[in-house]
């Protein structure tokens, strides 16, 4: 799976997945990236695009959830997504975000997950697991 | 308040040990597509437009489990899904079951933009794309070698896995959960 969110310097949002699925998924399996508020989802406060196990991301409506602990509970978006992201079936689910004014968060329960990032300060990242090792600057 | 872009290509049990020549290209792409979405922002472009622009990019990476590149069903064929959302007018556009579609990310749009639905699925998907003019290829432009493998080992061991992240067979424990490897 693939994904991008992005915010400009006015505090409008976007987000965007696309994916193949899962190898040897059956004909006709639907994943999360298709529905709205489970693999992708945007409103004025973040923008969110998941990735993992599709099913898992669907039971726990992940984009959404996000947002609404965002709106609802005041969460900051990093503490939003680590909630939902610690909270999901482990080695199912990673995502990357951006909140309206310009945070990013892009936490993971498997593995690794590729990502990349950056913000108007300068600062900017790309990575596969967890370990700094593994971080480059651009 | 300032701009600021994230992006994936993936997540999974994606072993440490991933050969160099595996994890390269697909740093590369990132590296790439972060640039791409970078200049975007800085040239006041709308975000809608940067994450479809990226999007497209990555998709049409294959190494990365979208667009060409993405992993087989248990026939071997491809069904490509993607969606789009814009946070403002929550506007959004969704598509599934595509088999053909080069950028199934610009069709997810076209359906936010030019349709009064959300989403489009399968035939009704793939003939919309054709009344949009959007690029399509045969079917077996969006299958590589690596995709075939990939396929080849899970049905070897009748498993779903999640997409190319998941480390080969061999390398995988025989108590992991069937679902993802």
């Amino acid at each position: 799976t693939v994904g991008c969110v992005a915010v400009d310097g006015n505090g409008n949002l976007a987000a965007a997945t696309s994916t193949g699925g899962l190898v040897n998924k059956m004909v006709g399996r639907i994943g999360d990236t298709p529905i709205i508020g489970a693999g992708t989802y945007a409103n004025s406060f973040c923008a969110v695009s998941a990735t993992g196990k599709g099913e898992a991301i669907v039971r726990a409506t992940t984009g959404r959830d996000v947002a609404a602990l965002m709106e609802y509970k005041g969460l900051s978006l990093k503490d939003a997504t680590d909630y939902v992201v610690e909270n999901a079936p482990k080695g199912t689910t990673g995502l990357v975000a951006v909140s309206a004014n310009g945070e990013v968060a892009m936490p993971f329960n498997t593995t690794g997950m590729f990502r990349a990032c950056a913000k108007e300060d300068g600062t900017s990242e790309i990575a596969i697991w967890s370990s700094v090792q593994n971080v480059d600057e651009l | 308040m300032g701009w600021a872009i994230a992006l994936h290509g993936g997540a999974g049990d994606i072993p440490l040990s991933l050969p160099v020549e595996r994890r390269l290209p697909r740093e590369e792409t990132l590296r790439r597509c972060l640039t791409l979405g970078i200049a975007a922002l800085k040239d006041n472009h709308p975000p809608l437009d940067v994450v479809e622009l990226v999007v497209c990019e990555l998709e049409n990476c294959p190494h990365f489990n979208a667009g060409r590149g993405s992993v087989l069903t248990t026939i071997g064929t491809v069904e490509m899904e993607a969606s789009i959302m814009e946070g403002n007018t929550k506007n959004c556009g969704a598509v599934s079951g595509l088999s053909t579609v080069v950028n199934p990310i610009s069709l997810a749009r076209l359906v936010m933009e030019k349709t009064p639905h959300i989403y489009l699925a399968f035939d009704g998907a793939e003939t919309f794309a054709r009344e949009q003019g959007v690029i399509t290829k045969d079917a077996s432009h969006f299958i590589t070698p690596e995709t075939i493998e990939r396929l080849t080992q899970a049905k070897a061991v009748n498993r779903v896995q999640i997409d190319y992240t998941q480390p080969a067979v061999e390398e995988l424990s025989e108590n992991c959960d069937s679902q993802i490897g």
